[in-house]
């Protein structure tokens, strides 16, 4: 679930 | 990844290489606000903090170094390398304009009241509204130079790419960061009034000229 909402655009 | 995430980003890319190609070649930065240039750096730093503890892929470290590197590098080229070039007369906007109410509203408007959340909430508040000491300053000259409206016209399509970014998004995985989003709009509709003078001007070959 954490991963879910990383970060991952510039 | 998709297509107009990767058009955004190259576009992003591209306006960097632009700018420092202008500089580096004419070995001025006249014409170029130093302000939005310190923003900027400002938005990629609060930004990019977690840049070694969270690890997405190669493409994302590569770009937010360079992204990280190209933002300071041009601050310092600005305003130590070709400081003699820097025109504080027209470079006037007020930043602090800017910072405050971007930081305030991060505070109150985010996803989650932690640093890093609350860090990159004002990155993306400030990057929305970094581009105005620039363009004030360009109103201010009255003109561009035709190099630096191609660096405005590929910043500004960066953000424009990245709505469609989102709304494809939205459709194909239902994901959604209503604060990007909001932030990006506004973001690209400050560039509007430049795209269409360089649409109808600087791609038929005349000089950008803003009626005084």
């Amino acid at each position: 679930e954490e991963d879910e909402n990383k970060k991952d655009e510039l | 990844m998709n297509i107009f995430r990767l058009a955004g980003d190259l576009s992003h890319l591209a306006a960097i290489i632009i700018l420092l190609i202008k500089i580096w070649k004419t070995r001025s930065c006249a014409g170029i606000s130093g302000r939005s240039q310190v923003l900027f750096a400002i938005v990629f730093i609060t930004r990019y903090l977690d840049l070694f503890t969270n690890f997405i892929s190669a493409y994302n470290t590569a770009m937010k170094v360079f992204f990280l590197g190209s933002s300071i590098g041009t601050v310092y080229l600005m305003y130590l390398k070709f400081k003699a070039t820097y025109d504080h007369n027209h470079d006037t906007f007020r930043i602090e304009f800017l910072l405050l109410p971007t930081a305030l509203l991060s505070l109150v408007l985010n996803h989650e009241f932690s640093v890093m959340e609350i860090l990159w909430t004002f990155s993306i508040y400030l990057e929305s509204v970094a581009i105005l000491p620039q363009l004030f300053m360009v109103s201010k000259t009255g003109e561009a130079e035709s190099i630096t409206s191609h660096y405005l016209f590929a910043l500004g399509s960066y953000r424009g790419l990245y709505i469609l970014n989102w709304i494809y998004r939205y459709y194909f995985e239902g994901f959604y960061d209503i604060i990007a989003i909001v932030a990006g709009c506004v973001q690209t509709i400050l560039y509007c009034d430049f795209f269409y003078l360089y649409i109808t001007k600087v791609l038929k070959g005349k000089k950008l000229q803003l009626p005084a």
